[in-house]
């Protein structure tokens, strides 16, 4: 990836990437679609011997042979029994039977997370600089459990099972599904089964956004990761003939168009072509001429190949309502452009009133300093819908035009006649945004080796920021940024490395600990012993509530018909900062609830001290117009450290 | 038979994996006496003779295996010891 680490503050040679933390052995499985190994990402210069601990290996299969793992990629498999058994066996002309990585998906999450230095990387001139993962001397095991159609349960789950037993030590997931109770989500179940052996897991949050309670990979022992916009953009600008001018963002290499005749919807085809579907556009209507077509029914992707078939000489992508200011950057083959909601409305109105309407497209190229980060509107929401009780998603990383490793013999832009060859390719999703967080979580395990997995994540939350480069709250697209973006839309806030790696205090969690967190949701002995796998009896004499879970945030459940309830959770930190240190508690208050801690003062007289505080949330009188949600937070002050857990109130 | 079956993951409690009268005193791992238990008792499944189509066996970080089971076969792997659940193979997608 190019950018995205100077954008979280990692320089070489400094900080997080110097000598000393860089020099450890951190191995990060990356589940997904494979592995492209002759790339220059994953070339094995600088890196040490493998170590001996590593029990994994390089499978053999189509195209992929042990020699082409190394130093850097030290591990290979592939998972289809699953997937044969219900789309039939893998058409090896559309994908590999093999670790090898047909769809390119897998090669950019690797990469993200540890792909080695390359220097001058670009998509077709653009985002061009030294690419690196975030942590660039971790070595890859890729466990390739996704193919053309999807990735079957059974299949990640043998993936998962496999990387925990070849000794990974942070496990990548950018995919998913519905959620689901923890008992009957195998990808709940697995992930905790990795957890008690220490091993660090990231999902990514999902690509429903911004539609509220889509988040998913939601379980607590899990790092659910939302989407941000970074500073960089690869900005259009499209301007109409009565002299209006929008910005879009398209990754289009050519040069601007013509002013140039604009039709949309009957002026250039049938039904539905404002979605430009199949067979919708007439060629005598849009032949040389520009397409303007809405968001929705087909992907963009068919929205280009049928402008293109038709002989439109350019596109502009209009989103929806519901995704605002969004705008992805695709790599188009002709000059098209995706525009925000706003600009939509305006150039759909334009077309309505004007005889001759005519539009051009200027391609502006990489720009650096926008206002960053903000949220992705695409990127799933919570509160989730099967833990009430934990803020989800939990943190934020780049995912929006993510620039990253591609195999040269996968096309970047789904266009059945794309020619082109590329190293590198800019996609979005949070599937980029995932391995952002493995790699730093690498990097953490590197610094703090006996940290668990808990620590890890609790270090990269309560650290996070949530103002942006202007210090304003960091703003939702989805509502054209004229709003601030929640914890249900960014978790703790945006990730943090350099603070992460020295939080002050962590709030740990044990295997234990999370199967009395099931207790609490009154799971009965058999969807206990489906996480448990058999060897854990619910407590009987112990006052147990979900709110008791020593999560790094807070969400907290009010009755919105009952006056002055409250509800009271335990938490408990423990010192990794300096030995003698002393924090006093801030609170900024939810609307309409009182928050109350005790004590008000911890005072530590050594490293790995554990001291405990409650806090008391106590509704206040609502008024009929409030919402269902409100946010505050509560912060530890010390000298050194700020310490920061979002709080969530569902009314 | 095969195509009335479909793909489950079953989740089993490695903890009450015993072994049966006749793999008694065997030092068998437990996913090994699972899967003796599994083909004792499809094996006694008169009407359902169809061989037992698995997939994997997992041993880490969950305790079960994936299988093609009629709907019928699932019923009787409820009878194994340590049996948790059974829960229909799903795609998930890439995001």
């Amino acid at each position: 990836i190019t950018h995205t680490p100077q954008f979280l503050g990692l320089h070489l040679g400094e900080g997080l990437w110097n000598a000393p933390t860089l020099a450890s052995d951190v191995i990060i499985g990356i589940v997904d679609t494979g592995i492209w190994p002759e790339h220059v990402s994953f070339k094995d210069s600088s890196i040490s011997q493998v170590p001996s601990r590593w029990k994994g290996t390089c499978e053999e299969g189509t195209k992929f042979s042990v020699a082409n793992c190394n130093k850097k990629l030290i591990g290979a498999r592939a998972f289809y029994k699953g997937y044969e058994t219900i789309v039939g066996r893998i058409n090896e002309t559309m994908d590999y039977r093999s670790p090898r990585d047909f769809n390119g998906h897998g090669t950019h999450t690797a990469s993200t997370a540890a792909g080695n230095l390359v220097h001058n990387a670009n998509f077709l001139g653009m985002a061009k600089g030294l690419a690196s993962g975030m942590s660039y001397t971790s070595r890859i095991a890729a466990y390739k459990a996704c193919w053309r159609r999807g990735c079957t349960n059974s299949d990640l789950l043998a993936a998962i099972d496999r990387a925990v037993a070849d000794g990974v030590d942070v496990l990548s997931l950018s995919l998913g599904g519905f959620s689901k109770p923890y008992y009957s989500d195998n990808i709940a179940i697995a992930t905790f089964g990795a957890v008690q052996n220490g091993v660090f897991v990231s999902c990514s949050a999902g690509n429903s956004g911004p539609f509220s309670s889509s988040v998913s990979n939601a379980a607590p022992w899990i790092m659910t990761v939302a989407a941000s916009y970074i500073d960089r953009s690869f900005p259009t600008t499209v301007k109409l003939g009565n002299g209006k001018t929008f910005e879009g963002s398209s990754l289009y290499s050519g040069k601007r168009t013509k002013q140039l005749p604009l039709v949309y919807a009957s002026t250039a085809g049938g039904q539905l072509a404002q979605f430009c579907i199949n067979d919708s556009l007439v060629p005598k209507l849009v032949k040389g001429k520009i397409v303007a077509c809405e968001q929705g029914i087909n992907s963009r992707a068919e929205k280009e190949e049928q402008v293109k078939n038709a002989g439109g000489a350019g596109m502009l992508l209009l989103n929806a309502e519901i995704y605002g200011e969004e705008l992805l950057a695709d790599s188009h083959t002709l000059p098209a452009t995706s525009l925000g909601a706003s600009a939509g409305k305006a150039i759909k109105n334009y077309v309505r009133l004007n005889k001759n309407p005519t539009a051009s497209i200027m391609f502006r190229g990489t720009v650096y300093g926008n206002i960053a980060p903000v949220m992705a509107a695409f990127s799933s929401r919570g509160p989730s819908l099967v833990g009430r009780d934990v803020i989800k998603p939990d943190i934020t990383a780049p995912g929006v035009n993510i620039l990253a490793a591609w195999p040269p013999k996968t096309i970047p832009s789904l266009l059945k006649n794309d020619k082109r060859s590329i190293l590198f390719n800019i996609i979005s999703g949070t599937s980029m945004s995932c391995p952002h967080v493995s790699g730093l979580a690498a990097l953490l395990k590197s610094i703090h080796k006996d940290w668990s997995p808990a620590a890890i994540k609790s270090a990269l939350m309560t650290t996070a920021y949530v103002l942006n480069s202007k210090r304003a709250p960091i703003a939702d697209i989805a509502s054209n940024s004229s709003k601030a973006a929640t914890p249900f839309a960014f978790g703790s806030g945006h990730v943090n490395p350099k603070c992460a790696s020295d939080p002050g205090l962590i709030y740990d969690i044990t295997s234990e600990d999370y199967l009395n967190y099931l207790c609490s949701l009154n799971y009965n002995s058999t969807q206990i012993a489906l996480l448990s796998r058999g060897n854990f009896t619910c407590p009987n004499n112990v006052f147990l509530q979900p709110g008791d879970l020593n999560y790094p945030s807070f969400a907290v459940l009010l009755d919105q018909n009952a006056s002055n309830t409250s509800v009271t959770y335990k938490r408990t930190v423990t010192n990794v900062g300096t030995p003698m240190s002393t924090y006093v508690v801030q609170v900024d208050e939810p609307n309409g609830v009182s928050v109350t801690v005790e004590p008000k003062c911890l005072k530590f007289e050594n490293l790995g001290e554990k001291l405990s505080y409650n806090v008391r949330f106590n509704a206040l009188r609502r008024t009929k117009s409030s919402t269902n949600f409100s946010f505050g937070c509560l912060i530890w002050m010390s000298e050194f450290y700020t310490v920061r857990s979002p709080i969530a109130v569902t009314w | 038979a095969s195509m009335d079956k479909q793909t489950y993951i079953i989740h089993m409690d490695k903890t009450k994996i015993t072994a049966s009268d006749h793999t008694l005193g065997n030092a068998k791992p437990w996913y090994e006496l699972m899967m003796d238990s599994m083909h004792e008792i499809l094996s006694q499944e008169e009407e359902d003779m169809s061989p037992l189509e698995l997939l994997y066996i997992y041993k880490t970080s969950i305790s079960g295996f994936a299988a093609q089971l009629s709907t019928k076969q699932v019923q009787s792997l409820k009878r194994l010891n340590g049996f948790l659940s059974a829960i229909p193979d799903e795609m998930l997608s890439l995001h």
